[in-house]
């Protein structure tokens, strides 16, 4: 049965989908069998694997909504990607009168489970039902976080929703581990922040760390995670180094 | 009366509360009456002028859902901001039911429309009914975008957002400009995506750029604008050009 993640920051732009689509292609390449689920009605993962989410009859909405087969909205790219179109900014509201309304997707992806060895669900920048319903269906939370202020205050929040998944919908739900990301090495306020991260949230904090570069946003423009893109550069080495230490701290 | 401009852009980090309070921080410098209205459940520009929300008994949510007068939660800093709390992410829900609930922000903030020359409105990373209460409510719309492939592409659907509250909501609302920020001048991905920017919304864009620099997330961690923290700055300039460059537009 596959290990479900969520990738989960209700702030913007910290590198959730970046981390779920490069994270996902590195534990592809070790021979791992990888679904993601596009839950944001951005659709920038389906967008970042060269699928034209505006081109799509069906996507993860009518999935949630309608009880359409996972099945049907999956494509194969470097991974297989559910996808998602911009429809699903209608989900909530559609959802709201629903019995059941946050499980919808953890019963989606059930019949598909044994197909995989992860199952991975990029979320919307919002602590919504979106993400609610992708917390419900995750045992494991990875939290990219921007080594900014603003990034940093947007985690007490999540502990609390993360708190109450895990009393009311999901008891099994916890955090895998904190992601320093878009780190910029030469400034004293990243170095500050990380020192922040590590003294409050400890060992939660992934040894890891992705340092800003340019590669990142080449890639989606191409259809590629950085593991295709640029094969040899620094951007997969922090991918492939984070996937080992993913890797290893399931078998504890 | 005051003129409304809303800064949107469902893409998430892209620099609207940045925008949102060193714009108003600019317009205030030059002796103009400014209220920055906080509209996102992450309460970022509540925080950036050192209020803490959590700290707060009533917030934009009491407005909106309670009709309280916005007078209640408007706390005077270097401008006057009508604060948020993380209340604010029931908001959709309790308003789904509500008749009118498109229009409660642009009723709440006629009361003191005369009480300002300018009314700023920061908003979620999201298309959802709190940033179509901001796109009802305003006159005009700053677009925040980063010079990056992800962030682009969302700029269609803010589009077609607009275009559907303009025939339904706000027949006046239009885009005051598109702002280029977190530019890097160093890379070849930012540079292409101006001119992309340029080739589509022709003088639409704006001609100030925000360059990327430190400074921007330090500020927020003191509660102080960038042209309370760093005076004399770059990042303080960039943001009074662009004022100067608003400003000129509105006497056209
Ligand atoms: N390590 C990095 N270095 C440089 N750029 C990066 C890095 N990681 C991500 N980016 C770029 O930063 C932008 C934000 O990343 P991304 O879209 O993955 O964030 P997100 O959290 O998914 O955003 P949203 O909240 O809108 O869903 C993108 O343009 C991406 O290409
Ligand atoms: N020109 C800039 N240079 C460097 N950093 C910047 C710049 N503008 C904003 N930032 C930083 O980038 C991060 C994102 O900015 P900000 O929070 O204003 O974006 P946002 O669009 O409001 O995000 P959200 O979608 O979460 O509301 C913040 O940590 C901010 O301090
Ligand atoms: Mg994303
Ligand atoms: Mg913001």
């Amino acid at each position: 049965k596959a290990k479900v993640i969520a990738f989960t920051n209700q702030k913007g732009g910290v590198a959730k989908t970046t981390t779920t689509l490069n994270l996902a292609a590195a534990f592809a390449e070790r021979g791992h069998r990888v679904l993601c689920v596009d839950l944001d009605p951005q659709a920038n993962l389906t967008m970042s694997q060269g699928i034209d989410p505006d081109s799509l009859e069906v996507s993860m909405y009518d999935v949630l909504v309608h009880r359409l087969s996972i099945r049907e909205v999956i494509r194969k790219r470097e991974v297989d990607v559910a996808c998602a179109s911009i429809d699903l900014a209608g989900a909530e509201i559609a959802m709201s009168a629903m019995i059941g309304r946050e499980r919808a997707l953890k019963k989606a992806i059930e019949p598909v489970r044994d197909d995989y060895d992860f199952i991975f669900i990029d979320t919307p920048p919002s602590l919504g039902l979106l993400t609610i319903n992708a917390l419900t269906a995750a045992q494991k939370v990875i939290v990219p976080v921007q080594c900014e202020y603003l990034s940093m205050r947007g985690l007490i929040q999540l502990q609390n929703t993360l708190a109450m998944v895990r009393d009311e919908l999901n008891p099994d739900v916890e955090i895998e581990g904190i992601l320093p990301t878009l780190v910029d090495r030469r400034t004293v306020h990243a170095k500050e922040a990380i020192e922040i991260l590590e003294e409050n949230f400890g060992d939660r904090v992934f040894a890891s760390r992705i340092n800003k570069t340019i590669r990142f946003a080449e890639a989606p423009v191409k259809g590629m995670s950085v593991l295709k893109y640029d094969p040899n550069g620094k951007a997969a080495y922090a991918y492939r180094r984070l996937a080992e230490e993913v890797l290893a701290n399931g078998k504890r």
